[in-house]
């Protein structure tokens, strides 16, 4: 474990934590793409598999169990939650999101690093990670105002993979064969898809304006 | 203690 890694699941978390505040406070999912929900729970579905088969740490079971439950019941508030669900824009959140879900298995079938069930499971969530966020930042864009805990969210998540990218740099330098070329490009294409975000978001920030993004 | 390929990080 590393600083860059610990303050990358830190961000990781304080991001699902503010959605989880945002939905469970002000009872709104105003602004929240469920379509994003439902793939980051796949993600997490997919990718912590070896939850109960391979002990690595306390940390990393109790980490995993927390990022399972919370984006699982995320999904749940906006699906079913009598008041949450009413304040979700299904007619604006329409990007189609399944047709992320059958590339990144394919790709997945074609490009791993050992042609086994969990390995093909796992290299599936990272490439389902990287695009997870897109049906969230074409809301954005569509709803145009962006109120803050929504910002925020979308801000922390891009900011936990790109600290992650510090942490593969940094494991690539310390650790001998330490070498994931599919972990770092998926990565680093999750960090560039929320690269325009970030200008925005820097320059609302700079500017102390409020956050819009361009049509 | 981590066998082979597999994967420490979340």
């Amino acid at each position: 474990m590393n600083i860059f890694r610990l303050a990358g699941d830190m961000t990781h978390l304080a991001s699902v934590l503010v959605l989880l505040l945002k939905i469970h406070t002000i009872k709104s999912c105003a602004g929240i793409s469920l379509k994003t929900q439902e793939l980051y729970a796949l993600v997490f579905a997919t990718r912590y598999l070896d939850l109960f088969t391979d002990y690595i740490s306390l940390y990393n079971t109790l980490m995993k169990l927390i990022f399972l439950v919370s984006s699982f019941s995320i999904v749940w508030y906006i699906r079913h939650h009598k008041i949450v669900r009413r304040s979700y824009d299904k007619d604006q959140d329409t990007f189609r999101h399944y047709f992320l879900v059958l590339p990144c298995f394919l790709l997945a079938l074609v490009i791993n690093e050992k042609f086994t069930v969990k390995e093909i499971m796992w290299t599936f969530s990272l490439y389902l990670e990287a695009v997870a966020i897109l049906p969230q930042l074409v809301l954005l864009q569509r709803t145009r105002n962006i109120d803050n805990l929504t910002g925020q969210y979308v801000f922390l998540l891009g900011a936990y993979r790109s600290l992650y990218i510090l942490n593969w740099i940094y494991r690539y330098f310390t650790e001998p064969h330490y070498v994931h070329w599919i972990t770092w490009i998926s990565g680093l294409v999750q960090t560039l898809l929320y690269a325009d975000f970030f200008y925005y978001y820097f320059q609302s920030w700079k500017n102390n304006v409020k956050l819009e993004l361009p049509a | 203690t981590q066998k082979g390929s597999c994967h420490d990080e979340l």
